[in-house]
């Protein structure tokens, strides 16, 4: 599982993003969390190699939802042979935006004392599920009727032992917001909302059936190539 | 009166979702 936090949300564990031998010595594991809304990059630098390394830098490439450091890489003392230290990098939404394939790919440039190394990773969008994203029950009315059937997508979500209600109180500690839960049928139904950073709504409606550990979830979204991804994000949510 | 209306308009919306 991954490390709890004060709202409840779920952060990924750290991976590699960099291994050493690919980057004379230096290697960087990572992952992504909002906390409090604060949006991290959360890095594990170790130097692997025989000399001391300084002087780091970090600088992303353009990227889908405009993500970027909001401050220097903070790594005040030299890192020695063997030695590992944690940063945490406080990014914002605001820099140059330009879509990636797949569209949560980020591209990122590390600079030490010995070289500029360059890796990828990927953010879980829900990183960029905002606070205030439950929208108001007349608009989300409106809304759904206005978004057409092709802009509709149906994911079954497996494996999954929780009631309505459990589920709701787990996804919106990921600031994904119920708006109305419906029984029909016997089985149970929740509308949710979802607004990422750049303001994209994404609506939802989630069935499932008592006994049954399939849901079925319907997106509705403008800009439904985030669609995937969102599903992906009720899944990690749902089961961690 | 609006609340009720909303109340309903989404039992409406998972009923027509369920028979279409």
């Amino acid at each position: 599982g991954g490390v709890g936090m004060a709202s409840g949300a779920y952060v990924v564990p750290k991976s590699v993003w960099l291994p050493a031998m690919k980057a004379k010595g230096l290697e960087i594991s990572g992952t992504f969390a909002r906390r409090a809304g604060v949006l991290q990059m959360e890095l594990s630098l170790t130097n692997k190699a025989m000399s001391i390394m300084s002087d780091f830098a970090i600088q992303f490439n353009r990227n889908s939802f405009g993500l970027a450091p909001a401050g220097p890489l903070q790594v005040l003392t030299p890192l020695s042979p063997n030695q590992t230290i944690e940063v945490s990098l406080p990014l914002s939404t605001v820099g140059p935006v330009m879509k990636m394939e797949p569209l949560t790919n980020l591209q990122v440039a590390v600079k030490n004392n010995i070289d500029v190394f360059y890796f990828s990773c990927q953010y879980p969008i829900s990183m960029l599920f905002v606070e205030d994203g439950k929208m108001e029950r007349q608009v989300f009315l409106a809304t759904w009727k206005d978004i057409p059937n092709e802009n509709e997508a149906q994911f079954q979500i497996k494996d999954c032992h929780l009631n309505a209600d459990a589920a709701s109180a787990k996804l919106q500690s990921s600031n994904i917001f119920t708006i109305a839960k419906r029984n029909a049928e016997g089985q149970d139904i929740l509308y949710q909302s979802i607004r990422l950073t750049n303001s994209i709504w994404v609506l939802s409606e989630l069935r499932m059936q008592p006994g049954n550990p399939s849901y079925t979830l319907s997106l509705k979204c403008r800009a439904s190539e985030v669609s995937p991804f969102v599903f992906q994000s009720y899944e990690m949510v749902l089961k961690n | 009166e609006l609340e009720d209306g909303l109340d309903e308009a989404f039992s409406r919306l998972a009923e027509s979702r369920t028979n279409p």
